[in-house]
């Protein structure tokens, strides 16, 4: 389930439609302060199904949303994800497709819509596909800014947590 | 149930061993129970040793140490159970020249399985991708993919 | 008492005025009180605004951005009341090369008032030090202070 | 109050004596991750009054003393500050002196001392030599390593504080 391409439009400073398609092996995401480099990562997470936005470092859903300086905001935020699935990792009806596509769009209204390859679903189909991968939205495979320390100081009980996914 | 946790546990504790000495010279991590008799209801610690160091607690760790520890645990993980994707948001911003060039080795030993994407502003770091992705705002407020070369300095 | 504070505020934010542009290009910041009413009760807020961008809570604001606004905050107090000496340990951590030059710069200033102690890994600021203090530990898990000098690279 | 001097024998990673002579304008202390400098700024809150071991990185004031690989350690920790005065900050029974010394120690048995001068005293006689000068353990003016984000996330009463000290 390698990331094969991101589509972000309306979500945080990306207004317009942006696309960036990832390679194999190293990847490395640069740029200065403030141009946008954690919003992509906050992507990510959103789009697999994060729910908190305290852990998108938003109050609410709707800072999600791009707000411009003018006041300017589009009618909505959506990310999509095309995945690659040629090693079948994931869940068994879905397992024969070469690519899975996840998106989620978000409208002013707080309308919310989930996809899987286009077809409409609810939060949970898009969690089950990324089930026991280690690749959810609260799995270890995603580090955010100033957090790495946390994995040394968290809780014995949440340290469980984190085996309990790898087991 | 219970047999799979322990197991885990002992398999993490192996890779930790593989892994440890590869970001500090030395030294070892291991993780354990701190209630060895409830396993179902245990949580877990983890312990690390340094060479010429007495660890009383982890907080006594500096913050490249702390910051090294957790990634070697990761990555330690990442080993036994390959998540199809890793995604480090500057986790090399404590980390001294030394340690930036010790962990940029192991990347590239953790991409042979995973997909590693990182976000970093260390030059050293961004000279072992192999793909580099900028992003910039030429028009303020406003987030812009641009491609980038590293320029030989 | 009423008055000192208030009056306070009003120092602290001009002197915003004049440092936070030195740290961004542009924008700027001030305190203000989140009830006027009561000003003895009162807690005190923080405004930021960068050009092009709407900041509706601080939490929005990069790493980066988080943490040269504190650094601007502390530096205009420092120029109202200056302290007899500051000390930042890797306070540079999350800033990119840009703005690791305007800090410097800015640092420059504030060691004409007050004495500026500097943790750092940065190569940069190292360069603009007056001094510099080795720490080592040639003995395992023993500290000692060496004589650095910065070698021309 | 400019600092002249630091002292240290016995606190954290510094078993030995070691000496360190500050100069004006900027001083900046480098080294390897885990080396030692950290605790510098430790040993330096410590002196000034910092009675809170997790504000030291310590869950009791038993880990500020040097405790080596081998079992080894020494019967007491303690730091001596030597500031310059010339410019007579200092309260006024001390105004006129040109240097002040601050010392602490802490004995392995949990005694501790503080002298200002050589002459023995109570801790808040340090405290109070600070006050107002925003010099103090929790002055604006010591900003530790990882909290610099703090101050921008800080609640409305906490920055109240920092503007009082200011006042
Ligand atoms: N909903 C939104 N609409 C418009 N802009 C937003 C929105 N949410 C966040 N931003 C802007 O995005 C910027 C932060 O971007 P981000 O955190 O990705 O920066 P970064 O590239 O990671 O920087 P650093 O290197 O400092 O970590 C902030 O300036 C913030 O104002
Ligand atoms: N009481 C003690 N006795 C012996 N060693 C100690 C004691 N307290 C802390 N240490 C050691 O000091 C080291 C941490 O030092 P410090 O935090 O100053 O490092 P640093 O130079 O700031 O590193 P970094 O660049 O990673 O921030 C740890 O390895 C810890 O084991
Ligand atoms: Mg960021
Ligand atoms: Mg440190």
């Amino acid at each position: 389930m390698r990331l094969k391409r991101l589509t972000i439009s309306g979500f945080k400073s990306f207004p317009k439609r942006t696309s960036i398609t990832f390679s194999h092996g190293v990847s490395a995401i640069v740029g200065p302060n403030g141009s946008g480099k954690s919003n992509i990562v906050d992507a990510i997470r959103w789009v697999l199904g994060e729910q908190n936005p305290r852990l998108l470092r938003a109050r609410s859903m709707d800072d999600l949303i791009y707000h411009g300086h003018n006041g300017k905001a589009p009618g909505s935020a959506w990310v999509r994800l095309v995945l690659d699935n040629h090693e079948g990792m994931a869940p068994p009806e879905l397992a024969s497709i070469p690519e899975i596509e996840v998106e989620r769009i978000l409208f002013r209204n707080g309308d919310a819509k989930f996809r899987i390859n286009r077809k409409n679903c609810r939060l949970k189909a898009i969690r089950y596909l990324f089930l026991d991968t280690g690749a959810g939205a609260r799995a270890y495979s995603i580090i955010d800014q100033g957090q790495v320390g946390h994995f040394v100081g968290m809780l014995p009980r949440e340290r469980r947590e984190i085996v309990e996914e790898a087991a | 149930c219970r047999d799979r946790f322990k197991n885990t546990i002992e398999q993490i504790n192996s890779s930790l061993g593989k892994v440890f000495p590869l970001l500090f010279e030395g030294g070892s991590a291991r993780l354990g129970l701190d209630n060895p008799s409830e396993i179902l209801e245990s949580g877990v610690e983890f312990f690390v040793e340094l060479p010429g160091k007495r660890i009383r607690t982890l907080n006594l760790l500096s913050g490249g140490e702390k910051a090294l520890s957790a990634l070697a645990l990761i990555f330690a993980i990442f080993l036994i159970k390959p998540s199809p994707f890793c995604l480090l948001d500057e986790v090399d911003a404590s980390l001294d020249d030394a340690n930036i060039g010790r962990f940029s080795q192991l990347i590239r030993q953790i991409a042979r399985k995973s997909q590693v994407i990182l976000v970093t502003h260390n030059q050293n770091i961004m000279a072992t991708a192999d793909t580099l992705y900028g992003v910039t705002m030429e028009e303020k407020g406003i987030s812009k993919l641009i491609s980038v070369s590293l320029v030989q300095a």
